[in-house]
């Protein structure tokens, strides 16, 4: 699978910690170890945009800086999907 | 609000929890009756009954602690993950952790304890993640006065949901 490449507004670092956010809150569960849980383009897509319904954003797909403003925001460590 | 898949729940009305491991930041306690208070707010709206114990294993295990606790799931320093909580069930079940790297307060500095345990103790008792912004279980922290604080109508109607009113 490929690292996602989506049209991102924000810095390298920034769709680093919004790749890393949507593993952990928003992946299938036992995919913890970070080798395993590479995002392909779509999925990475899919769970964004999931995270950006979730929490009443416009859902692009796209990592904005109004999405990375939620995936700063301190928060529980119980994933937001259901498991 | 919602559920975790199954609607895991307690099956008996008396639980007990335990505090292993205080925090620094405030008082045994000042972190004993905040707990307290945070099971209070379920206990004023359902019928279940929270005793702290203090030896052997209760049903919801509490500590503080940062980075690696115990759990495939370790904590990453201050800000980011604040705490997380097991759902209802055998063993691990209802067993909360909370960031010790965390600073834990009273008031609007650092982070509400209060607030941020009425949140775990919602999910040790069966409520997942809610998307309205006005509840206890939204996933992010935000700040509300915490004097005479209530449970926001929607966890409210979702732990009714799993356990009935206490006043019926």
């Amino acid at each position: 699978p490929t690292a996602p490449t989506s049209n991102s507004t924000v810095s390298p670092e920034e769709q680093d910690l919004a790749e890393e956010y949507i593993s952990q809150f928003y992946s299938d569960v036992g995919t913890k170890n970070t080798s395993l849980r590479r995002l392909t383009n779509n999925t990475f897509r899919e769970d964004l945009e999931a995270m950006q319904a979730f929490f009443g954003l416009e859902v692009t797909g796209v990592v904005d800086n109004e999405t990375i403003t939620i995936m700063k925001s301190p928060r529980c460590g119980v994933s937001d999907i259901s498991r | 609000y919602g559920h975790f898949p199954g609607k895991p729940r307690w099956k008996k009305r008396l639980i007990t929890y335990r505090i292993t491991r205080y925090t620094p930041d405030l008082t045994q306690r000042e972190v004993d009756t905040t707990i307290g208070q945070a099971f209070q707010l379920y206990s004023d709206v359902i019928p279940l009954d929270f005793k702290q114990i203090y030896s052997g294993t209760a049903d919801i295990m509490i500590l503080f602690k940062g980075g690696h606790h115990g759990d495939f799931y370790p904590f990453d320093g201050a800000g980011g993950v604040l705490a997380h909580a097991n759902s209802p069930g055998q063993n691990e079940g209802g067993d909360t952790h909370f960031d010790d790297d965390e600073t834990w307060t009273l008031t609007r500095r650092g982070v509400n304890l209060l607030l941020v345990a009425a949140h775990e103790f919602g999910h040790a008792l069966g409520l997942d993640h809610s998307r309205d912004r006005r509840a206890l279980m939204f996933p992010t922290y935000q700040y509300v006065n915490t004097y005479g604080y209530k449970l926001p109508d929607d966890d409210r109607r979702g732990v009714q949901a799993l356990y009935g009113s206490r006043t019926t």
